[in-house]
């Protein structure tokens, strides 16, 4: 599972929702929930990628601490 | 940098721009200076000249708005997206939209400030996407920066003059600064500012920016300064941590900050009287924390004063010559950290290890030993 099960539910869906917004991470649609986890965990490795951080493709607290920072809402991979 | 792919540029140089409505958090003329200067930073080193109009359709058309405001792309309430804009086309392509719920702010900390966020969104609107360069105007991530010494960085030169080349009009007598560079870690002759650890991790500090490397992974991250701590200058001395009170010393002139956590401890900066050191000393050029002995010395020029952190006294004997302590050690110290019972001490883009007992030379290493590219 690209989740720590350390991270709460909350911290998912705020994930979510900045992999959706910036990474062009299809809505919940999907519910194929290994299709899911496997776009889930693509779009985590290019968001830890684009900003220099460990490329694990999970989401973990190193991950969440950035997305969590204030930014500027334009997508940083062209959607 | 990164431009958006498909060319998005605008194929004129002279653009307009309109103000649609203002922000409750400052003045009018607040917000408009703020804008005027946000656009000139890309004139400056662009062909790109820019004219206010107050009514009708500008190429770049600028509004605060909150939540949904029907673009597709709703606000989310306070922090997070702070801003963002459309890079050039017809229709909304260029307008920049700014989140009112956030606090926007003219000059102080206590709010995003808009000449800052601003000249991030006129960049999307000129047709730059966002960067991975930390030190960049088009990093997505929100960075406060000193506005009264602003200079676009290098990175952001590069792409604007990529989509639309050098400002033509720049007098060769009157040359502009050259703009900020983000250091290289894997650049042989860098020489390091200061090193430090901070809660198991190696802080590096260059110019306005540090390197953290946990030596529990492979990944080093770089990130500016004032984007963990504004408060904090750049270019600093030196820096060491105290595990006696969880705090990280930064050392700049005759000035010293402490850093608790992601905090500037109130109280701070003080003068670096407070550790003791003679009113002679006005600036320190490393500092390494002994963590066997409690001892905080000081490198200062060739000489060591040893400040000992228990009974809050210089040692008597100091100072003393570096090379008589750290026998073999003859050139500048310029930054100094303990690391698994090793001192290191760094000399311009050497950096020296000696065992912390004997203190005993060990090896010369490049100074990047830490910091693999």
């Amino acid at each position: 599972s690209p989740i720590l099960p350390s991270i709460d539910k909350e911290e998912i869906t705020m994930a979510e929702d900045y992999l959706n917004k910036l990474y062009a991470l299809p809505k919940k649609a999907s519910n194929e929930k290994l299709q899911r986890s496997s776009s889930m965990s693509m779009r985590l490795k290019e968001m830890q990628e684009f900003f220099g951080l460990k490329i694990t493709g999970t989401l973990n607290e190193e991950t969440l601490n950035v997305m969590k920072k204030p930014r500027c809402g334009v997508p940083d991979v062209a959607a | 940098y990164s431009v958006f792919p498909g060319n998005y540029k605008w194929k004129k140089h002279d653009l307009t721009y309109r103000i649609e409505n203002y922000t409750p958090d400052m003045s009018v003329a607040e917000v408009d200076d703020s804008i005027q200067r946000a656009l000139q930073v890309w004139a400056d080193v662009s062909p790109l000249r820019f004219t206010r109009i107050y009514s009708g359709v500008a190429d770049i058309m600028i509004s605060f708005a909150v939540g949904d405001h029907g673009d597709g792309y709703p606000f989310d309430g306070p922090n997070g997206f702070l801003a963002h804009a459309f890079p050039p086309f017809d229709g909304i392509g260029g307008d920049a939209h700014f989140d009112d719920d956030e606090t926007f702010a003219f000059k102080s900390y206590n709010g995003y400030n808009l000449f800052l966020v601003a000249a991030h969104e006129f960049g999307h609107s000129l047709g730059l996407e966002h960067s991975q360069d930390p030190g960049a105007l088009m990093y997505p991530n929100y960075v406060h920066r000193d506005v009264d010494t602003f200079s676009l960085p290098q990175d952001d030169v590069n792409g604007i003059q990529f989509l639309y080349g050098p400002n033509p009009d720049v007098n060769p007598d009157k040359p502009k600064p050259t703009p900020p560079t983000t250091p290289d870690r894997c650049d042989p002759k860098m020489v390091l500012d200061a090193v430090t650890m901070l809660r198991g991790e190696i802080m590096f500090f260059k110019s306005r920016f540090m390197w953290r490397s946990s030596p529990f992974s492979s990944t080093v991250e770089q990130h500016l300064i004032k984007s963990f701590w504004p408060q904090i200058p750049e270019n600093i001395d030196a820096a060491f941590e105290s595990p006696f009170d969880d705090k990280v010393y930064i050392f700049k002139g005759q000035k010293v900050w402490a850093i608790y956590g992601y905090d500037v401890a109130q109280g701070y900066p003080k003068s670096l009287s407070s550790f003791n050191l003679p009113n002679k000393v006005k600036k320190v050029d490393a500092v390494l924390y002994d963590e066997e002995t409690y001892k905080i010395l000081f490198f200062v020029n060739n000489k060591i004063y040893s400040y000992d952190e228990q009974t809050r006294r210089m040692d008597k004997g100091y100072p003393k010559p570096v090379e008589n302590v750290f026998l073999g050690m003859t050139g500048k110290v310029t930054a100094a950290f303990q690391f698994k019972g090793f001192n290191y001490l760094f000399s311009g883009s050497k950096m020296f290890e000696f065992s912390s007992y004997h203190k005993k030379l060990f090896r010369v290493l490049s100074n990047n030993y830490f910091l693999p590219c």
